[in-house]
């Protein structure tokens, strides 16, 4: 039996909102630990790896491990039909091919439950190696939207061009060039304002706007985003949940030809 | 002009 109980049922709306621009199917692994999912696009080109950990929740039980394989176009269907303010509870029975969502409102007045049918996923698990990144930045993850959004009208790519002094997004198209620089900045009144780095040595690497921009989806989810990069290695953007994990998202550098 | 790796570069299948 598995049974996951969220007050905060919003939380998990905005968690498949985050994931569902990049990912059609998905498996989500219940342990006693906790949720847990990782896929790639259908491009293998970005990967997204999520973390609900089990003492996050109101009421965790999972007696044996379940791999819930969802088609993520219907489990939103299904989130839709939740308000912001209800608790959500997800239960699975042991070798079931059905999940089922259950929505309260806070006064237990209305109760609305939907089933939905599982799938069988033929999931690939990738190793993430540990990475010592040369420059990992900080920044209000609201300020990463605006910009991937800006510079996406100017170019398909954004350089990422990070030194301790700042960190500076860049894109060049038909139409000209846009560059928009962020200075470290951690004397702010509000600890979700600052832009804070942490550098071993200065990068500069290519990523596709296309990505970043799914990976923005993400920005209800924290105040701040952290970005984590090294030369020839996959760019980390991170959104820490509060008291409950993170969503994490992958993206493969573009390369010279 | 600059081309995009998949990830099967980079990290390995388990």
């Amino acid at each position: 039996m598995f049974e996951a109980r969220l007050v905060q049922g919003a939380l998990l709306k905005k968690v498949l909102e985050s994931i569902k621009d990049l990912l059609n199917e998905a498996t989500w692994e219940c342990a006693a630990t906790g949720i847990s999912l990782q896929a790639m696009d259908s491009s293998h080109v970005s990967l997204v790896a999520l973390n609900l950990r089990s003492d996050g929740f109101d009421k965790y039980r999972c007696d044996r491990n379940v791999s819930l394989g969802m088609n993520l176009t219907n489990m939103a269907k299904i989130m839709k039909c939740a308000s912001n303010d209800d608790v959500i509870t997800i239960k699975a029975q042991d070798d079931a091919d059905t999940v089922t969502f259950v929505f309260e409102t806070p006064n237990q007045e209305k109760i609305s439950d939907y089933e939905m049918k599982l799938m069988n996923l033929d999931t690939e698990h990738l190793g993430i190696p540990d990475t010592d990144y040369s420059c990992i930045v900080k920044m209000p993850s609201v300020e990463f939207q605006r910009i991937c959004r800006d510079l996406s009208q100017i170019g398909d790519s954004v350089v990422i061009s990070c030194t301790k002094e700042g960190v500076k997004f860049s894109a060049a198209g038909d139409l000209g060039t846009g560059n928009v620089k962020l200075a470290q900045n951690a004397n702010v009144d509000k600890e979700e304002e600052a832009v804070v780095i942490e550098m071993q040595e200065p990068v500069s690497l290519t990523f596709a706007c296309r990505y970043l921009n799914s990976f923005t989806k993400a920005t209800p989810l924290a105040p701040q985003v952290q970005l984590s990069m090294s030369s020839d290695v996959p760019l980390v953007v991170e959104y820490k949940l509060e008291d409950m994990g993170y969503v994490r998202y992958y993206l493969a550098p573009k390369i010279e030809d | 002009t600059s081309k995009q790796p998949t990830l099967s570069k980079f990290f390995t299948a388990q």
